[in-house]
């Protein structure tokens, strides 16, 4: 499937998009002059859109996607998407899980670093509990595997790389993320796959953690 | 019945989020 | 595939797989000893799920899976899943909304008012405003269509139903779903589907809403 993505720039959601487009050669375009908090604000891209969300594609043959995994899909291959039935539901199992717990905890630790968000000591230290949690599963899944599903590269390590990117970026710093040798192994590879790299270019992992400072 | 569901993950505050990080991609886009 | 499904009673995640179950013909069975609480805090049981968290699912060739929404996927069939990339990718939309959309909203009016959690004007404002929202977009796409996707059946109805039980159930009372009349009847037309009453029973629509009370 080629078309029109609709985002603003440095959108994670929009690079699962854009990743899974590197692989499958699809030809997907951002549209350059679409400007967000106006042009997703318009009737007409209401009347396709009704959310107002992005990113939002539509098709060189008219279809209309208003969801990140599902527009990844629709760009992918058979290759991201699975070969067999049991590989395609673990690969749902992970980009149901990088939305489902990975989001929401990263959100919530890093938001208010960023002064997106008030502080709350305690939701804080939920999140980092949470994170660990995550890692952790994340890093002994990736003990004994190169990738999260079957031999190759899926929308599962798309989907999850991308969900990590903020937390690698602001908060993971060398001590804390040493206990995930795996996981660090895996995402280092994610970040230096050329179709990665188009996308999101040199990634610079977190030297020193961001903490909330009034 | 209550204590599972009160154990469902569950993002009550996504709707902040959402609102936040509109702000923040709005203001940086204008 | 068939296999074990650990989760509790009444379970909306669940239902899902069950469902999905009842017309792909997977043998799924709910293991009657797990005891929500105990079971999933046992050293055996988070052996196999490090998260603990229901439903999960033990394939009858060892395959695990603690993702609802993936359990749900391997246990259905072709039609369920969708025939064509463009449909499963529709597909895999209207899962994603039910989860990261619908969901929170549906959970920050109805939680308090069963006394789950307490009480926020602005957040239960928020959340029926979305709510509103939400049923307004399902409503005018079903408009013109029988099921979500395509000309059948499929998982995202199946997900989308299952994840509005409980609005259904507690507050969209007769004149607050006045306005959705494509949307009531694509619910009652789920509700009464053979292989969805098999699971959920006879469902009573909300009479009145239930209010949040001190």
């Amino acid at each position: 499937a080629s078309g029109t993505l609709y985002t603003y720039p440095e959108n994670f959601r929009a690079f699962k998009v854009l990743i899974a487009a590197q692989y499958s050669g699809a030809q997907v375009k951002v549209d350059p002059n679409f400007q967000f908090g106006v042009t997703n604000k318009t009737d007409a891209f209401l009347a396709k859109f009704p959310l107002g969300k992005v990113p939002a594609f539509e098709g060189s043959n008219g279809e209309l996607i208003f969801d990140s995994n599902a527009i990844a899909y629709a760009v992918a291959n058979e290759q991201l998407r699975g070969k067999s039935t049991a590989d395609q539901a673990l690969i749902l199992q992970w980009i149901s899980f990088a939305e489902v717990e990975l989001l929401p905890a990263s959100c919530t630790w890093v938001f208010p670093c960023l002064g997106l968000m008030p502080f709350n000591k305690g939701s804080n230290d939920r999140a980092k509990e949470d994170v660990k949690k995550f890692l952790s599963l994340l890093n002994s899944h990736l003990l004994t595997r190169t990738y999260l599903v079957g031999e190759r590269i899926s929308l599962a390590d798309i989907s999850v790389a991308c969900t990590l990117l903020q937390l690698y970026q602001h908060v993971l710093e060398p001590s804390f993320r040493a206990p995930y040798q795996n996981l660090n192994r895996w995402f280092t590879t994610m970040i230096n796959q050329p179709q990665v790299k188009a996308v999101i270019g040199n990634f610079e992992l977190c030297s020193k953690m961001l903490t909330f400072d009034n | 019945m209550a204590l599972e569901l009160a154990s469902e993950t569950v993002w009550f505050e996504k709707w902040r989020y959402d609102d936040a990080e509109c702000k923040y991609h709005e203001q940086k886009n204008q």
